[in-house]
């Protein structure tokens, strides 16, 4: 029976990608994006935002969780923090 | 991207669901009682009523699929660990968990499906991963602990969407009516007649002693069976070693000192007989010991306590309470044995075995490589089932 199972190591990349840090269609991502991403999601992991693949950056992407990306979720809790502090939505930038 | 106005949500107030299937080693009344009191999180905090589907399509679908399941996200599932579930944003109503994951109810090992379910439910309904710390929306699942389940943000992300709920429902706390129900529940089946509940192939540890007793650890139970075949169990977990907590994840007596080792999470617990050694409960990781092991075993042939985790060993030296230098290694060195083991122990023929679910599997330490494999209860008459 082959032995079955995830990884404890999480190739960085393939992970950015699937949660929504990095972005599919470039597939070739510059160093610039990859510090944003990586940056992003220790924020919202509640990590020392260095913006480098450190061990507890590494170790939190192998920890299980929810398949669902997180693209958006700065964004709405934003709005959301928005509406608390001015009763009102901020209205959307048009881009 | 998606305008606020057009953010995904239902446009009735009265959703019906429905449990596709669940993991077979847990009762559907258990899981029934728990998906029930995960929807009723939701509709204590929103103007959301929600009901069991008796019969025909449901709004939202529970179900547990097993590596790729074709849902057209391309997205499969990844066996024990990793991603345990996902789900879709209204309307299409649907949330998938790994069937390959150690689900649990009742603090047993493995990851806690009320949980997991109110957090699907939550994308279900149209919220998205929240950035607050101990969001129940957060992409990394909560423990379940004494605290509120909900946090501000996920109440606030629901009302945004479905209005407050209507002052004259009543409010009920699932978490701890899930608790005692759930621990209810476990208590009845522990008394039903017949084989021991972990016969149904699910158990947290098992080790042996030094009188070739077998003992399989589950929740706050454990049961001992003789080397001539005699049983006694459920025996209280605690009543015999008092400091341990509610459940344990790994146990391994040592035939080194004839010490008993427990893991649970980043602690790890040492007895002589019923007596807690000084200076324990440690952290594992003061010994340089990864937190959460899947299971534990005294190898003599090592002379060293095993660790098994994920795709990893980890070799603990008895003496000096140190890992061994170049360790941990890959768990291809134990030829043919998978990850995910809930437990190990050797036989007095210096056979290792090791379990997950219902199977098991036997390595040979002079051929180095699994020799024998089957199902445990059915193949192995001295597990008592």
């Amino acid at each position: 029976v082959p032995a079955r199972g995830s990884p404890l190591v999480v190739d960085p990349q393939d992970f950015l990608e699937k949660y929504g840090y990095l972005h599919h269609e470039h597939q070739i991502h510059n160093s610039v994006e990859i510090h944003s991403a990586i940056r992003e999601f220790q924020w919202l992991s509640h990590l020392p935002i260095t913006g480098e693949l450190d061990s507890a950056t590494l170790l939190q992407m192998a920890e299980p969780r929810c398949g669902v990306s997180d693209e958006g979720s700065q964004k709405n809790w934003g709005q959301r923090v928005n509406l608390i502090f001015t009763g009102r939505r901020r209205p959307q930038r048009r881009r | 991207r998606r305008s606020d106005a057009q953010a995904e949500k239902w446009y009735k107030r009265h959703l019906t669901y429905q449990v596709v299937n669940w993991p077979r080693h847990l009762s559907l009344g258990s899981v029934r009682l728990a998906v029930r009191a995960a929807f009723q999180l939701w509709s204590n905090v929103s103007n959301l009523v929600f009901e069991e589907a008796s019969e025909g399509p449901a709004d939202i679908r529970l179900a547990f699929y097993e590596g790729d399941h074709n849902d057209g996200t391309g997205n499969a599932f990844d066996g024990p660990g990793g991603t345990l579930a996902h789900a879709f944003l209204p309307r299409r109503g649907e949330a998938h968990f790994d069937m390959a994951e150690r689900w649990t109810l009742n603090g047993h090992k493995g990851h806690n499906l009320f949980m997991v379910t109110a957090h699907e439910i939550g994308h279900t309904l149209g919220l998205e991963h929240s950035p607050v710390r101990h969001a129940l929306m957060s992409p990394y699942y909560r423990k379940l602990g004494r605290s509120m389940v909900l946090s501000w943000d996920d109440i606030l992300a629901v009302q945004q969407l479905y209005g407050k709920p209507s002052g004259n429902r009543p409010v009920r706390l699932p978490g701890q009516v899930l608790h005692a129900a759930l621990q209810e529940w476990e208590f009845t089946e522990l008394q039903t007649p017949g084989l021991p509940l972990y016969c149904r192939g699910v158990f947290d540890a098992i080790t042996m002693d030094e009188k070739k007793t077998v003992l399989v650890f589950r929740g706050n139970v454990y049961w001992t069976i003789s080397a001539e075949g005699g049983q006694s169990g459920p025996l209280l977990l605690r009543q015999r070693w008092p400091e341990l907590p509610q459940a344990i994840e790994a146990a391994a007596f040592s035939q080194l000192d004839s010490k008993w080792y427990f893991f649970r999470g980043k602690r790890i617990w040492r007895y002589t007989g019923n007596v807690l050694d000084s200076g324990f409960p440690m952290k594992t990781s003061e010994l340089g010991l990864p937190r959460r092991p899947d299971s534990a075993f005294y190898y003599a042939p090592l002379g060293h306590m095993v660790l098994f985790k994920g795709a990893r060993y980890y070799i603990l030296n008895l003496k000096s309470l140190q890992q061994e230098p170049y360790y941990p290694r890959k768990l291809m060195d134990w030829n043919g044995i998978p990850q995910g083991t809930n437990g190990a122990l050797t036989r007095p023929d210096g056979r290792l075995y090791l379990f997950r679910d219902q199977r098991f599997w036997r390595f040979d330490p002079m051929k180095v490589r699994v020799t024998r494999e089957g199902q445990w209860a059915r193949d192995l008459s001295w597990t008592g089932c």
